[in-house]
């Protein structure tokens, strides 16, 4: 390429090479291409800077910027890797990645694991299970008493933390989810198999030649 | 109704929130 600057990563900020990030992951070239183009029209949706904001991942996921996630904002804080407040381009698709068909169910677990362990101690405890708990509730309108939401508590960490310490560490974890493989299910994402199908414009705005697709 | 016999993972993955497949969804 030489001292060549494409428009790509001019108007894309942290836009990596198709090629590096295929290599990186289980998708193809043109599925990462593919992936450009949803990356494309979500981080234009709010402001056309070639990134993806926090207003704009709500306004994706829910089509609707206003509304506040505890678990959107996890994801989120998950899939910017670099802690810089934004999604950009390699960020988006090294976290998509996780929830592609053919990553290992190992990988699937240790990001479901970063994801309930909202406060980054290692440890999934009660009162972030708790938390976590609640929020649904609230998000899906249902009623519980506290009594209920302590037994479903109760029950969890009997299960789950065999140590009896009041907190799930990795190994449990990887235990737990073992014996309750529909846990991981939100992890993959089959739309990610088809995703040349979902976005075909990509092959007009490729910048790869075939040969290397 | 939500038994309480329910594990909470398996509720708090029913979350809109945790649902990627509507980033696909134009």
């Amino acid at each position: 390429m030489g001292c060549f600057q494409s428009k790509v990563t001019r108007q894309y900020p942290g836009h990596e090479d198709p090629i590096t990030l295929a290599s990186q992951t289980a998708f193809s070239v043109s599925e990462v291409e593919a992936l450009f183009e949803l990356y494309k029209s979500i981080s234009s949706s709010v402001i056309d800077d070639g990134l993806i904001s926090k207003e704009e991942f709500q306004l994706a996921l829910f089509k609707n910027r206003k509304k506040e996630n505890i678990f959107a904002n996890r994801i989120f804080d998950l899939f910017d890797a670099k802690k810089k407040g934004v999604i950009d381009f390699g960020d988006f698709v090294r976290a998509l990645n996780v929830f592609h068909p053919n990553v290992s169910q190992e990988d699937k677990m240790t990001f479901a694991f970063k994801l309930y362990d909202m406060d980054g101690t290692g440890f999934i405890e009660r009162n972030e299970v708790k938390q976590m708990l609640i929020a649904l509730l609230c998000e899906s309108e249902m009623k519980l008493a506290d009594e209920t939401i302590e037994a479903i508590l109760d029950k969890t960490f009997l299960d789950a933390d065999i140590n009896q310490d009041g907190k799930i560490d990795i190994a449990e974890w990887q235990n737990f989810v073992s014996r309750n493989p529909s846990l991981l299910k939100i992890m993959t994402l089959p739309y990610l198999r088809d995703i040349t199908t979902t976005f075909p414009s990509f092959v007009f705005n490729s910048e790869v030649d075939e040969v290397a697709t | 109704r939500v038994p309480a016999t329910m594990n909470a993972f398996e509720l708090i993955s029913t979350s809109q929130g945790l649902n990627l497949s509507s980033l696909f969804e134009k």
